[in-house]
């Protein structure tokens, strides 16, 4: 089993590999990868190893070569349907994320409980009610749900969710939700940096 | 110098004695608090001896007393003004987003590039052109910068905030921008999370 933390590296790999093939490289040595990332170079080609040779000859990986296999490891490549659920503020901005279409994320389906959203088409994308959501989460192939309801509203969704059989949510809500053992939850939230940047201009601004 | 992890920590507690108080919490100990965060009790104890004596009985913390000392040191009472460079779906979502005001933090002004967006007021709050910037940061009084550009324009507004003499700044862009060292620069990326959904629910798919 490839550690999470393994799995994270990978990620920031291919970001760094896609800033670099824009830059025109075709060739990086891990040292040199290693090094834009902050990282151990050992720590570099000991992740690659989990996957097998890369080709690398002695003057360093194939910058598409290895882009293209990482992202081929990571899923970038197929689509990755998902379903956001609370067709709010955030929720409509995560639709028009120009970031999810180049990693292979697809927006399936919408769901909300407000009478206004249901049925109406934002972007291309069909807003469902939320009591039809077991049915368009199998009939679409959703693997992966983001949640973006109000907060009070979290848990509850969080088990509808759950009940379409879905198993990674990411969670934009401020609520701590509780899922089974089987089921990633990972969650974004920005405002303890927020909080830090506040405290650190306030030490700033008084000298 | 408290260390930033420390400073962190405090928003974690905050954030959890806000909720022990919504459950009608009146006291709380070091070890539940350090619990119900997966954190050791010695810990939570160490940070908060940096700001001084708290009260501590043998019974505990009082949570009320607790979190408006907490949020004094975290400076969540007085007003962080925060201006958003960058009115497009994300800047917008953020207008809106209430857990800005529960923290202290007040949105002053918006700035953009676009013609269709300067001179227009969004939820009473009013955009400018990014090329007065200088004077409605200074007249505002505006400490903490949120960026929500596009990412190819993201290292040259860092650089006109920076001209205006702000030195904490919320990235949204993927982009990394360089920042002298007197400056923080905090970045949300929640794509290295959808990354490993993704790839975890591949893993449970093929069960
Ligand atoms: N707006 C932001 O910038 C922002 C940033 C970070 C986190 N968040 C978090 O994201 C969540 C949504 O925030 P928002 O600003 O979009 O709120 P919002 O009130 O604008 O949108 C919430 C949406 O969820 C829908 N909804 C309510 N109950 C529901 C339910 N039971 N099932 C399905 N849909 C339901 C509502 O009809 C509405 O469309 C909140 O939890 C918030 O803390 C928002
Ligand atoms: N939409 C999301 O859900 C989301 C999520 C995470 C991160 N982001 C990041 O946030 C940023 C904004 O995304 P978006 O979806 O809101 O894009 P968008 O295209 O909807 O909005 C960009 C806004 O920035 C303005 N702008 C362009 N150049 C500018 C400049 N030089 N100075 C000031 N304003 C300028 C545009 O006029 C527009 O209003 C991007 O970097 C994106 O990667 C977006």
């Amino acid at each position: 089993k490839i550690p999470d933390a393994t799995i994270k590296r990978l990620s920031l790999y291919c970001k760094e590999l896609r800033v670099l093939s824009n830059e025109g490289m075709e060739v990086v040595l891990s040292k040199d990868l290693a090094n834009r990332l902050d990282l151990n170079p050992t720590q570099v080609r000991k992740d690659l190893s989990y996957f097998g040779k890369f080709g690398r000859r002695k003057r360093g990986y194939d910058v598409s070569e290895l882009l293209a296999n990482l992202s081929e490891i990571l899923g970038i490549t197929t689509d990755n349907k998902i379903g956001i659920f609370g067709l709010g503020n955030l929720g409509r901005a995560l639709l028009n994320f120009k970031g999810f279409s180049v990693r292979g994320f697809y927006v399936a389906a919408l769901f909300d409980v407000d009478p206004a959203k249901i049925g109406s088409t934002l972007f291309g994308k069909q807003c469902y009610a939320l009591s039809d959501a077991q049915e368009i989460v199998k009939k679409e192939g959703i693997k992966i749900a983001v949640l973006a309801v109000p907060d009070g509203a979290a848990q509850d969704v969080m088990d509808v969710i759950l009940g379409c059989g879905i198993k990674s949510i990411l969670n934009f809500t401020q609520r701590h939700v509780v899922v089974p053992e089987d089921v990633m939850i990972r969650s974004v939230d920005f405002t303890d940096k927020l909080e830090l940047l506040a405290y650190f201009s306030r030490s700033k601004s008084n000298g």
